[in-house]
């Protein structure tokens, strides 16, 4: 016995959501990802930078991937205070990569804070790389995603279509992107806020994060 | 691998940012299993900015709103978890084991765990085979602390229906009995379900865990066996 094949995106993907307030997002394909698919996204607070906070829980694997150790590195020295962005791909983990992928996934933390306004010793992002292990970040191409992205003044947004292809854009073999967005009333002045939450994995899933 | 992030416009300070976080992770993505493995790239990442109100303090974890944002923030990141689990490669079941009434806790999440990541259990879940007996064996493997929380006489293992159908729950072991005479269509028809939930009654306390797990397929093989090329 089998069951039948499902249509998952349609079941679990929504149509329309209202997202937080003061924070865009922006994809595009930088061509990492052989078939031309979105690969490259940023998320980034455009509210008062002083009221920004990030915080993040990693694998517990003992081999721990390039942006890992430099995203951890990025919370202690900021202590998760004035951190306004995360940047991610798809297509290459940078993980099993020396040096050489710690040394890129620091030179992409800084230039993404470098767009953001940042002078050379602060870190403003996150950095994140999901695909195939033990192959090195073509940097070539994410460079110019990130120019392409930061240079273009309508890269960036707020409405459904953007956030729903940033989740697209972190996608490996997810067959649907996943993301959810729920607004709560604060019990105290009943004021609306909203949990967004975007999410890629479909295999490797075990997660025991701290 | 797992990436995640949780986005909020909520003012939050780093602390509170940190602890609710790590208090959702440990009840939603720790939960999850889809194939056992561990990536070298999980990250669960949360961004706050307070654009709700930019006069507002930063809510700490002393704040009187701490308690009730941690279990919002709890309730996305467990229903994204379940999306995951839904999407694992090639599956096509989504399946919740519950663990309850454990002499403690962490047994509890190990054997719901262990079970989880059982590939017999998961291949049967495929087949919409009853395999009882691949459970009782996930669950006596399982590395647990102490053996306290599992008395082999006191368990109990059913299958439970997550549409409204009757009866909604097949007991596969009573008090350690394997029930021989199973109902052998009902059993079929409930596996024939999307979702369905593993219930195992360890009666030895009162911890509960719950872990989400999929179907092991062919499919997953298919995917995965050429990953890299």
């Amino acid at each position: 016995q089998k069951a039948k094949p499902l249509d998952k995106y349609a079941r679990f993907v929504p149509t329309h959501a209202t997202f937080p307030l003061g924070f865009e997002t922006a994809s595009i394909s930088a061509g990492i990802k052989k078939n031309n698919a979105l690969d490259l996204g940023v998320i980034r607070n455009v509210n008062d930078p002083k009221r920004a906070r990030a915080a993040a829980v990693f694998t517990t694997n003992k081999f721990q991937a390039a942006p890992v150790t430099v995203s951890r590195n990025v919370l202690q020295h900021t202590k998760g205070e004035g951190v306004i962005a995360t940047i991610v791909n798809s297509g290459c983990a940078n993980s099993v990569t020396g040096d050489q992928g710690q040394e890129d996934a620091e030179k992409t933390v800084d230039l993404v804070s470098k767009h953001l306004g940042s002078d050379s010793s602060e870190n403003l992002s996150l950095v994140m790389s999901t695909g195939v292990i033990g192959q090195r970040l073509p940097m070539d191409k994410l460079e110019n995603g990130i120019e392409k992205i930061f240079n273009d003044k309508k890269a960036f947004g707020s409405d459904f279509n953007s956030w729903l292809n940033f989740a697209k854009s972190i996608c490996t073999t997810d067959t649907f992107p996943k993301i959810i967005s729920k607004q709560f009333k604060l019990s105290t002045t009943g004021q609306t806020y909203t949990i967004t939450g975007i999410a890629k994995g479909a295999g490797m899933i075990c997660p025991n994060m701290a | 691998t797992l990436l995640s992030y949780l986005i909020t416009d909520l003012p939050l300070s780093s602390s509170a940012a940190t602890s609710s976080l790590k208090y959702a992770v440990d009840r939603s993505f720790n939960c999850i299993s889809v194939d056992g493995d561990m990536s070298t790239n999980d990250t669960l990442c949360m961004l706050s900015n307070g654009a709700i109100d930019n006069q507002m303090e930063d809510i700490t974890e002393d704040s009187e709103l701490y308690d009730e944002i941690k279990l919002n923030i709890t309730s996305v990141a467990q229903d994204l978890a379940k999306l995951v689990v839904r999407d694992g490669e090639g599956s096509t079941k989504f399946v919740t084991v519950k663990v309850i009434n454990s002499e403690n806790y962490a047994d509890a999440r190990t054997i719901a765990e262990s079970i989880s990541n059982s590939m017999l259990v998961k291949t049967a879940l495929y087949g919409q085979d009853a395999n009882w007996g691949r459970i009782l064996c996930a669950i006596g493997y399982a590395k647990l602390n102490d053996m306290r929380a599992l008395d082999a006489d006191k368990i109990s293992v059913s299958f439970v229906t997550t549409d409204n159908s009757e009866p909604k729950e097949l007991k596969l072991v009573i008090n350690g009995v394997p029930q021989l005479n199973l109902d052998e269509e009902r059993a079929s028809q409930m596996l024939a379900l999307e979702d369905l939930e593993v219930l195992v009654d360890l009666n030895t306390g009162t911890e509960t865990a719950q872990f989400w797990t999929c179907d092991l397929t062919h499919e997953y093989v298919t995917i995965n066996g050429d990953y890299r090329t």
